[in-house]
């Protein structure tokens, strides 16, 4: 399969302070232990990523308001994660999101 | 796959 990158632009303002309403989890690999990236691991129900329809899980993330995860610690993607969603985006009232998805081959 | 979550879960 392929690997496709999607941009989304959530809007936060109708859920106020409930967030994005998705849960992520950190990945790496079993072998080497090395960090393999932050994915959607659930979309809550009712929520604005709910709402907005597009986010699946295990979507990778790739960047966050322009800021990318590429380079980061797991540890420090999901720390940009955390800031961009309190101070950035809740002041800008949307969140954008580079998510990466595999597509499956024919 | 040679993929496993590595514990931390934060909800957005």
């Amino acid at each position: 399969g392929t690997r496709e990158f999607l941009t989304f632009e959530i809007p936060l303002n109708d859920s106020g302070s409930a967030g994005l309403g998705v849960s992520v989890k950190g990945n790496r690999s079993k072998e080497s232990h090395a960090d393999l990236g932050i994915f959607v691991k659930s979309i809550i129900t009712g929520g604005a990523a709910c709402k907005d329809g597009r986010l699946r899980v295990n979507d990778k993330l790739i960047a966050v308001n322009g800021e990318s995860l590429l380079e980061k610690t797991n540890q420090e993607a999901m720390e940009t994660l955390r800031k961009s969603m309190s101070i950035e985006g809740n002041k800008r009232g949307m969140i954008q999101l580079i998510v990466a998805r595999r597509v499956p081959g024919r | 796959r040679n993929l496993e979550e590595d514990g931390t879960v934060i909800t957005l």
